[in-house]
């Protein structure tokens, strides 16, 4: 027998393999198996990796990527640096079925959203503005800066070039966390 | 992170990619997720692949696309993903990083790169062989 249709997801997220199975059995495209499926992980805010309230960044906002290719078309849209929308995978899809463009970013990707019909809404919960406060409190650690005044290793910023650039030896300087990825 | 791959019944595929990114990234950061090769691609050609990690080293190596076009070479799906990792590994030996591939006949892989605290990476997979969808788990390399 055939293994077709087939869907296979990053991480134990059995809601999303589910939702996106489920999309195809009812006649859905692939693409909406796709879309329905990581649909659920930012709602369900898989891992915490996935969605509102989750990864904060320096500032302590949570901001979406998402992406969405064809590979009949070979057709793709996709955001970075969403700002204020929950569902970043459905504007990813908006900008592969209305424009031309393939990647929409930031404030402007935001506006886009809007103009399609999503929600502008705050994205930050009180587990993001905890784990914020937490890194704050232990001087911003761990961070990605290198070659900057104060050092970053030890102080929050703002920082500055420090006008020389060190060698890294290891570009992977913290412990790994597989709870934060991409 | 979720990275999605479908391939329909009929052979056509998709795949996809949702994230919030790294914990306490400098505003302004994207990863690999967004970027077509880099976080997933799909081609009915060949099939369909997706990444998860360290999105800053990930996106410098194109591992979805390279992915599928081990696939396209004939390469078997876990195997495409092996080869994808031991590139990166080369440079990066200690990069937090997973793959999964899927060919449109159906097969289907993963691959990561071991570290101390990742020994295993888990993903999912739904396919007409199985009642419901069941969790895979792969030994990092």
């Amino acid at each position: 027998s055939s293994p077709l249709p087939l869907v296979v997801n990053t991480w134990p997220f059995k809601n999303a393999t589910e939702a996106a199975w489920w999309t195809l059995l009812s006649g859905g495209s692939a693409l909406d198996a796709v879309e329905n499926g990581c649909a659920v992980c930012e709602k369900e805010q898989c891992d915490g990796t996935v969605g509102f309230g989750g990864s904060p960044d320096e500032g302590g906002e949570t901001t979406l990527d998402a992406m969405i290719m064809d590979g009949t078309a070979m057709d793709v849209g996709a955001v970075g640096g969403l700002r204020r929308i929950k569902n970043a995978i459905g504007v990813a899809r908006r900008v592969l079925e209305h424009t031309t463009h393939t990647l929409l970013v930031g404030d402007s990707a935001t506006k886009f959203a809007e103009s399609m019909g999503f929600t502008n809404e705050d994205l930050s919960t009180k587990t993001s503005r905890d784990l914020h406060s937490d890194w704050l409190s232990r001087n911003c650690q761990p961070n990605y800066w290198r070659n900057v005044i104060p050092d970053p290793s030890k102080y929050c910023g703002p920082y500055k070039p420090s006008g020389f650039l060190k060698q890294s030896i290891s570009p992977h300087k913290e412990e790994v966390d597989i709870h934060s990825h991409d | 992170t979720i990275g999605m791959v479908v391939i329909h019944k009929t052979g056509h595929t998709a795949a996809g990619t949702s994230t919030n990114g790294i914990k306490f990234k400098i505003p302004g950061r994207v990863g690999d997720s967004p970027i077509p090769g880099a976080g997933a691609y799909a081609d009915d050609t060949a099939g369909a692949a997706a990444a998860t990690g360290d999105g800053d080293t990930l996106l410098r190596f194109l591992p979805s696309y390279q992915a599928v076009e081990y696939m396209r070479g004939g390469d078997d799906p876990a195997i495409a993903c092996q080869k994808v990792i031991l590139r990166i590994q080369k440079y990066y030996p200690n990069f937090f990083g997973a793959v999964i591939c899927a060919s449109v006949n159906g097969s289907y892989g993963a691959a990561c790169n071991k570290l101390p605290t990742f020994t295993q990476f888990s993903f999912m997979v739904s396919n007409s062989l199985h009642n419901e969808p069941t969790e895979k788990k792969v030994d990092c390399i």
